[in-house]
């Protein structure tokens, strides 16, 4: 464990406290993608199956369990919850997840690291999903325009934790001798190259203000 | 390709 693989995993955890405390402490969700919810709770229910044999680390299990359960909460809340469906614009939240869900997982049966394990296809699967993820949220973002408060400080922290882990993953190429990932370091480049635009954006109107509302063009 | 890790990151 190294500061930087801590830090990310504090970012996420952030994360999910302010889009819970949106959804379930705010009953709205207005301007959050649905579509995002449910891709990263395939996300986790996937790559979290080791929780049932992989009892490593205290940390990390207790992190997944967290994980799991959070995503799967806001899923429940923002198709069942009254108000929180009453504000959930369905209209507006159309990327087409096929679309991204069908070629993850055939690169995950294809490029994963032991084609021997079936475990494995479903692990690779959910890393190249979690890459993605982030595209129904950030086309919302887009076709409205401008971004709620806390709906921006979701996403920011959001993004920051995967660009944590790539500082992880530097520091542990640096440290350990052989240590490669090529998989999740590829995977989690292309997860933080797509927040750039919204970092920038995002940069650029909380300089003048924490709770000035994000503007993107 | 097979590469020595085990999944010990989330």
């Amino acid at each position: 464990m190294n500061i930087f693989r801590f830090l990310g995993d504090m970012s996420h955890i952030l994360s999910f406290l302010l889009l819970l405390h949106k959804i379930v402490g705010g009953k709205s969700a207005a301007g959050i993608s649905l579509r995002t919810a449910e891709m990263y709770a395939i996300v986790f229910c996937t790559r979290y199956i080791d929780l049932l044999w992989n009892f490593a680390s205290l940390y990390n299990y207790l992190l997944k369990l967290l994980f799991i359960g959070a995503s799967l909460t806001i899923v429940y809340f923002m198709r069942y919850g009254p108000s929180q469906k009453a504000t959930y614009n369905a209209d507006e939240d159309a990327f087409p997840v096929q679309y991204l869900i069908a070629p993850c997982a055939v690169l995950g049966v294809l490029i994963n690291q032991d084609h021997s394990s079936p475990f494995e296809m479903v692990w690779a699967f959910s890393i190249y999903l979690e890459a993605v993820a982030i595209l129904p949220q950030l086309f919302l973002l887009q076709k409205q325009g401008e971004v709620e408060n806390l709906t921006s400080h979701y996403v920011f922290a959001l993004g920051a934790y995967r660009a944590l882990y790539l500082l992880n993953w530097m520091f542990r190429f640096m440290t350990e001798p052989d240590y490669q990932q090529r998989i999740v370091w590829l995977s989690g480049l292309v997860q933080t190259a797509l927040y750039c635009d919204f970092f920038y954006h995002y940069y650029q109107s909380k300089k003048g203000g924490l709770n000035k509302s994000v503007k993107l063009p | 390709e097979q590469e020595d890790h085990e999944h010990d990151e989330l």
